[in-house]
This record gives C-alpha cells, structure tokens and sequence, in this order.
C-alpha cells in the first residue's frame, strides 16, 4: 500500500478529514485515537511530517495533510 | 477561525517545504 504503518496511516487519515485552515490540533487528534500512547502518536507525527505527508500550521501543534491540495 | 497574513504565509511556507520532502520521498522510490 501507502508504506505506512496502521497507526500512522489512521493518524494521517484523521489529519486528511479535517477541513479547517489551521488543521488538527494535536489535544483533538489524541482525543479521537482514544488510548493511543502520547509518543506514539508523536513518533508517527514525526514520521509523516519528514516524509512530506504533513505540515505544522499555525504551531508546531496543528496538523494538516498534503494529500488532495 | 481568521488566520493573520502572517500565519497565512508561515503555512503556506511550511506546506511548499512538505511538498518538497514528498516529491523527494516519491523520486527516492523510484
């Protein structure tokens, strides 16, 4: 598939769904992985953002996707 | 939410940069 783990895939799929121009904020993004492990969550941001699939906003807290812009 | 001109552009420069590391990513594939 995409060469991403299901953690960073679900990650990235949640980033994608939201439409706003700040992005998610990473407080919503671990709210909706309810459970999920704060420094995977974190390592798999890290991922996708040196792979180009995401970029901070207005902080280096928001996300949004590169996909489909 | 508004954003100031100056996020706008803070943004706009961190997405260029995103799509540069993707286009690299995608030519390193090949």
């Amino acid at each position: 598939t995409n060469g991403l783990t299901p953690h960073q895939s679900q990650i990235l799929n949640l980033i994608k769904s939201c439409r706003g121009s700040e992005g998610m904020a990473f407080d919503d993004l671990k709210a909706r992985l309810h459970g999920m492990n704060v420094n995977t969550i974190k390592q798999a941001l890290e991922f996708l953002s040196n792979e180009g699939h995401i970029y901070s906003t207005v902080d280096e807290d928001h996300f949004k996707s590169t996909d489909g812009d | 939410v508004c954003l100031t001109e100056e996020q706008k552009r803070k943004i706009e420069e961190n997405r260029q940069r995103a799509l540069a590391r993707r286009a690299e990513r995608l030519a390193a594939q090949r």
